[in-house]
């Protein structure tokens, strides 16, 4: 920097990317070459050295997250992670990318809160640019909370009639057509009066084609009760007034994410490597093991 | 010189190696050998702890410490390690010894928040060093 200064040139202040970690305040300019390496970085150091670069103030924080969301989102990391962060062996499942989206502000007004009677009538706006092309879906949720009023492990049954569409911002008439679910749903609402509605199938053509606003509109009726037990439901139930939630279970492909059946076949390949002592069942189960 | 069947040089019988001690120093492994060393740390530290939500401590850990000479029988180095030492004691100390690295991880989960106020939990593989090894 110095030497481009002498020659008068503008001197481009730049870093390594690992530099730019250790000078956090340092406002990170890379030339070209770098900034392609730069872009290689793991998601999440690139999202360490930008914030720790420009430091948080200088940024000003983004937009802050629902603290309901947040809640369950906490809830869902101990769930899923130890106290230092290792992700606990139990899940079964394959993913290993979970996004909570509430519905984008400017367009909350438009979250027609009309309650006719029991009918709860929704028009929801997410923008799911943090979707990486990476990140392929397994499961797509749509979450309502429901307020103090309800006692916990009430059963609650919804009646839904939803359709989803991509939204364009230009309010052009989007080529894709909509994709509309009529559903009912059975629940316990559990302590944290949380309750799942399974929207996969539904949204699955719009996320799998990387559409990035996503319109849903709808009718939803909750009554508490179990249909499966009283023929005539209780009183309806007013759903919460918050506007649900769109919850995305994803298996990020990218290297630096954690891949469970990778580190299993890691795992069973260390074991051979160390000899047949340590895996009885690879040197005795097989032939070709015994002849190994 | 001819050895012994137990490998040891072969010496006039009854003469006792010259000093033992300094026989056997050749063997011994260096006191600050490589080895895992405890980090901890707090997003809090860095000021990151606004957007990284969990967890709050976070231990990568790091390797540190001299190569012994056979690593090969300690950290299962491949053989290019030992040719790398002996370059550097017998032909040229320019070429460095072999470093002590990481040579497996453990993941991390993170809870973070994005600039657009979502949420996200995600899994990074090799982000807490679990052991150490020469290369």
């Amino acid at each position: 920097a110095r030497a481009h200064a002498a020659s008068g040139k503008t001197s481009a202040l730049w870093a390594a990317p690992g530099d730019a970690a250790g000078e956090l305040n340092v406002p990170l300019r890379l030339p070209r070459g770098a900034r392609r390496r730069y872009a290689l970085l793991p998601p999440l150091l690139k999202v360490l050295s930008d914030r720790g670069a420009q430091g948080w103030e200088s940024q000003g924080p983004g937009l802050q997250p629902d603290s309901r969301a947040l809640r369950y989102m906490k809830r869902l990391y101990k769930m899923y992670a130890t106290k230092e962060g290792i992700p606990k062996a139990t899940k079964s499942h394959l993913y290993n990318t979970v996004r909570l989206f509430t519905p984008c502000s400017e367009c909350k007004h438009r979250h027609r809160d009309l309650v006719r009677g029991d009918v709860h009538s929704v028009d929801l706006l997410f923008n799911l640019d943090r979707v990486t092309a990476l990140e392929h879906l397994l499961k797509s949720v749509l979450l309502y909370s429901f307020d103090a009023s309800l006692p916990p492990s009430s059963s609650v049954t919804c009646m839904c009639h939803l359709s989803a569409k991509e939204h364009d911002p230009a309010g052009q008439v989007c080529p894709s057509a909509s994709h509309s679910v009529a559903f009912s749903l059975h629940a316990e609402v559990g302590k944290g009066r949380w309750v799942e509605m399974d929207v996969t199938s539904f949204l699955q053509p719009l996320i799998a084609a990387h559409r990035r606003n996503i319109r849903v509109a709808g009718n939803v009726t909750c009554l508490v009760g179990d249909p499966r037990e009283s023929t005539h439901l209780e009183n309806p139930l007013r759903v919460a007034l918050v506007p649900p939630s769109l919850l995305l279970y994803l298996n990020d492909t990218s290297e630096q994410a954690y891949h469970r059946w990778n580190s299993l076949r890691h795992r069973r390949k260390a074991l051979q490597r160390s000899g047949p002592l340590a895996d009885p069942l690879g040197a005795r189960g097989s032939s070709q093991g015994q002849r190994a | 010189p001819r050895r012994r069947r137990d490998g040891s040089p072969s010496q006039a019988p009854g003469t006792p190696p010259s000093n033992l001690s300094e026989y056997f120093k050749q063997f011994l492994f260096p006191q600050n050998e490589c080895e895992l060393h405890n980090f901890r740390l707090s997003f809090s530290q860095l000021k990151w702890d606004k957007w990284i939500i969990a967890p709050h401590r976070y231990s990568p850990q790091y390797c540190k410490g001299d190569c012994p000479r056979a690593a090969g029988h300690r950290y299962g180095s491949p053989v290019h390690t030992m040719v790398q030492n002996i370059i550097y004691e017998k032909l040229d100390p320019s070429v460095p010894r072999p470093a002590c690295v990481p040579a497996e991880y453990s993941p991390l989960s993170v809870l973070t928040v994005e600039p657009d106020g979502s949420i996200a939990y995600k899994e990074y593989e090799d982000m807490i060093a679990t052991k150490c090894t020469c290369r």
